[in-house]
């Protein structure tokens, strides 16, 4: 999967993939303070493409809310919530919403599912269908934050440690490997990073093509750019 | 609170000024309308200058007054809390000068509670004014509301000015000034239906700043000294002084995240400032990124088409590259260092560098306390250094340090649509120095325990202030001298201070609140320690600490170093619970303010404008 944190106050962004074995569970977001904990689960291709390339990607989600009592399960397959001491479950192909006292759910049929958790987060799950008889790939899903100023300044996770804003600073362009990717050298919590120019993309608008997003891609698992080693956000359960 | 099931009885703010010492009292009582008990919320905001010294509630006949206690043994009792699942108030940061302090507490049914918040400070004069600054937000109509303020000021008072945000034409006359030479009272006292937004409706009006401006009379000479109770306080800010001509080094970060709005008001800014420079200052400009890059080899005098060329100049920084912070200072030391040796600068004159960085050094030396070391030994106590911080990610501790270690200022500017009047605003506090290496000599045998009595400047608009205690008590009178470098001469005075007989000025008035002189000696004195434990050398760092968490808590002050807890009453839904309140660091303060950069942003973002959502950072994670 991409991970991508857009800067547009700085018209900038930066962008890193994660790979791993498939079936590898990764923390995306956890704020002890507000009890919310948003985990992800990968899966890879059907079989290896030509290139050799493992690719991975997301097809599972669970998000809980320890405070509220809220827990969500969302797979390429279905959705399930559970609130108020009872499991309701949902299905990608059905459009609706749902307003209880302590989340909202928006369901756009085969598309979305926006989920507003009272005072704390607003994110939108995207469902990426992919045509069932593909050689290679199968269907996954794309996690976006909307809204996370109300979560605790401890955030942190994959994403959440980017929850309030990062300091950063690139120079030293240079021609990269791909004229069109030249390389840079980026200053990012105390350490100098080799990073080259890209794009990854945003699928909101266009689920299918998506949107091309210039970023500054930090290699080898992000590493430099997030806290620790990718290893340490691998968690042994959903919840 | 919720609805009108609760009735604010009433809400007095009362503030006595005595001597520029600040002593506030806010009163709020609250009754609880429902046959059920309900939480009440107590919220205020106080100026992020003062020292929390005092907090009660009264519930059911029973008052429960908070206790100072030292930071870390009130967080253990705080942890306890949290972990048994019980809640605790605590001080919060809000907006640029005020800190906001809540609680809430369980009331029972058709029961009244009181809230008494008490907090200190001393007002510092800048730009030629003290202010007191009062903020209001009832939330509802309150039966009896009430701002008093009474300042006495032996000195005498120039001017008194009062004026609020939420003043509206019928509001206005309310507001009642009598002003005589040494006293002013200000009251503001609005009635239920003159509270109300509109007729018949229950929202406020009574919403924002109420604000106080005044200044006193400037004392020839040796200024003035008042002695009281065994304490005295020397306040010096002669008048007519003439301003001594600057040397400024304006060291410019131009970094690549200065980009945007930053690097935009950066130049908007500079043009401001170097408009107002003197034709006898002299001033040069330093732009760094990785890179260093000077307009001239030495500073160059502010004639008008010296201005206008850099001025020319400064039009065109733009913004590139990484941030050598200690290159670029160093420059500017060289340079200043170089023109000394060479003479092109007047004898007497103020040599100084004012930085503007948005942080982060991170080319050429990176490490920050290597940059503090290589700054000071340059420059050596020859120079002052002013540190401008601008925007949210900025190390503003780094920079408050080295200015510190340098004998400048550090100012955080927030980024916000009036930057460029912030950094405007800055200039002019420290453009107008009136006397360099001023010295307050009072005799060893009379007085001890002195606040700092040595000073780099004597800034136009500003003030020096001095106090210390009397070795003996009785002690009526004493020797002062004040040394100082002025423009074409020294400042030399000296004078006899003597007591003053505060009910003879005062014949009217009962006891103001008799050991004032003391407790600014306490206040000045225990700011002056939080500094030193943070820039001084480090053997004296850890004492200064010792020493300033002894006073706060002799002295019952809110510090960083101590905190208040208020043992909550025991509810049906568990036993007694502390709740904390706390002194925000500049550094705590700036975490908060990103994160209300950062709400600010979303807000945009989460309303249902499309083309919001180009101006707000984005986090997600989908397929390649």
């Amino acid at each position: 999967p991409h991970f991508m944190i857009e800067l547009p106050d700085r018209e900038d962004a930066l962008c890193f993939n994660i790979n791993d074995k498939p079936g590898t569970i990764f923390n995306l977001v956890r704020d002890p303070t507000s009890g919310i904990l948003v985990n992800g689960q990968t899966i890879g291709d059907k079989m290896i493409p030509p290139d050799g390339h493992v690719n991975t990607y997301f097809c599972r989600f669970g998000i809980v809310h320890q405070t509220l009592g809220v827990r969500l399960e969302v797979s390429t397959q279905d959705i399930s919530v559970f609130q108020d001491n009872k499991w309701v479950k949902l299905q990608w192909s059905e459009t609706a919403s749902l307003k209880g006292p302590n989340v909202d759910l928006l369901l756009t049929k085969d598309r979305s599912l926006t989920v507003t958790l009272k005072d704390s987060v607003k994110f939108v799950i995207l469902l990426h269908k992919v045509w069932k008889k593909h050689p290679y790939h199968r269907d996954y899903l794309g996690f976006y934050t909307l809204d996370s100023h109300l979560l605790s300044p401890v955030v942190h996770g994959l994403l959440g440690q980017f929850y309030h804003g990062i300091a950063f600073e690139v120079t030293d362009l240079r021609p990269g490997e791909v004229p069109e990717k030249p390389d840079a050298t980026m200053y990012v919590k105390e350490r100098q990073l080799n990073v080259t120019r890209g794009w990854q993309r945003d699928f909101r608008k266009d689920v299918k093509n998506g949107e091309n997003v210039p970023c500054w891609f930090i290699h080898s698992n992000g590493t430099g750019l997030i806290d620790g080693n990718v290893t340490d956000y691998i968690v042994s359960g959903l919840f | 609170t919720n609805e009108a099931t609760v009735e604010l009885c009433s809400v007095t703010v009362d503030c006595t000024v005595a001597s520029r010492f600040a002593h506030t009292v806010m009163t709020s009582v609250a009754v609880n309308k429902v046959n059920s008990s309900q939480e009440i919320f107590f919220e205020v905001e106080l100026p992020k200058t003062a020292f929390i010294t005092n907090f009660s509630m009264e519930i059911e006949g029973q008052v429960y007054v908070g206790e100072v206690k030292e930071k870390e043994k009130a967080k253990k009792q705080y942890e306890k809390a949290v972990s048994s699942g019980q809640t605790a108030g605590l001080v919060k940061a809000s907006g640029r000068k005020m800190e906001k302090f809540s609680v809430s507490v369980n009331i029972a049914a058709q029961s009244n509670v009181t809230f008494i918040l008490t907090y200190e400070e001393l007002l510092q004069r800048k730009l030629g004014q003290y202010e007191i600054l009062t903020r209001v937000k009832p939330k509802s109509l309150v039966q009896k509301f009430q701002i008093v303020t009474n300042i006495y000021e032996p000195q005498g008072l120039s001017y008194v000015d009062a004026h609020a945000t939420f003043l509206s034409n019928e509001l206005l006359p309310l507001v009642e000034k009598t002003v005589s030479d040494k006293k002013a009272h200000i009251s503001f006292s609005p009635t239920v239906e003159q509270q109300r937004k509109c007729p018949g409706c229950d929202g406020t009006l009574i919403d924002g700043d109420f604000i106080i401006k005044y200044d006193v009379n400037r004392v020839k000479g040796l200024g003035d000294i008042q002695i009281v109770n065994g304490y005295f306080v020397h306040f010096f800010a002669p008048p007519d002084l003439p301003r001594v001509p600057k040397n400024v080094v304006f060291v410019i970060d131009r970094s690549g995240s200065m980009s945007g709005i930053k690097m935009q008001q950066t130049r908007q800014a500079l043009l401001e400032i170097l408009k107002d420079l003197d034709e006898e200052d002299h001033f040069a400009i330093i732009q760094f990124d990785s890179d260093i890059e000077s307009w001239k080899e030495s500073l160059t005098k502010a004639t008008k088409e010296n201005v206008a060329a850099g001025m020319d100049y400064a039009g065109n920084i733009k913004d590139r590259g990484a941030t050598n912070i200690n290159d670029g200072v160093l420059r500017g030391v060289n340079m200043l260092i170089q023109d000394r040796q060479e003479k092109r600068l007047p004898e007497r004159s103020a040599d100084m560098i004012i930085l503007l960085t948005d942080g982060m050094p991170n080319h050429g030396e990176s490490n920050i306390t290597k940059i503090q070391e290589n700054v000071r030994s340059a420059i050596g106590g020859n120079m002052s250094l002013f540190c401008l911080g601008f925007g949210d990610d900025v190390d503003y501790s780094f920079l408050d340090v080295m200015s510190k270690q340098n004998k400048g200022l550090a100012r955080r500017i927030f980024e916000a649509s009036d930057a460029t009047l912030q950094l405007q605003g800055f200039y002019q506090e420290v453009s107008s120095p009136l006397l360099l290496e001023v010295d307050l000599h009072y005799p060893d045998n009379a007085v001890d325990f002195l606040t700092t009595n040595h000073f780099s400047q004597l800034f136009n608009g500003s003030e020096i202030v001095v106090a210390g205690r009397l070795l003996d008590n009785g002690v009526e009178n004493f020797l002062v001298e004040v040394f100082g470098q002025g423009f074409e001469e020294d400042f030399k005075v000296q004078g006899q201070a003597s007591a003053v007989d505060w009910n003879e000025m005062y014949p009217d008035e009962e006891y103001i609140f008799g050991d004032f002189t003391e407790r600014l000696w306490a206040y000045l004195t225990i700011q002056q320690l939080l500094e030193k434990s943070k820039s001084g050398p480090s053997d004296e760092k850890s004492n200064a600490t010792a020493k300033a968490l002894d006073m706060s808590l002799q002295y019952s002050f809110v510090t960083p170093l101590t905190s208040m807890v208020v043992t909550k009453p025991e509810t049906e839904d568990g036993p007694d619970s502390p709740l904390i309140a706390d002194k925000l660091t500049e550094e705590q303060r700036q975490l908060a303010d990103k994160k209300q950069l950062y709400t600010g942003l979303i807000n945009q973002y989460v309303r249902p404008v499309q083309t919001a959502y180009a101006a707000s950072p984005t986090y997600f994670v989908d397929g390649d």
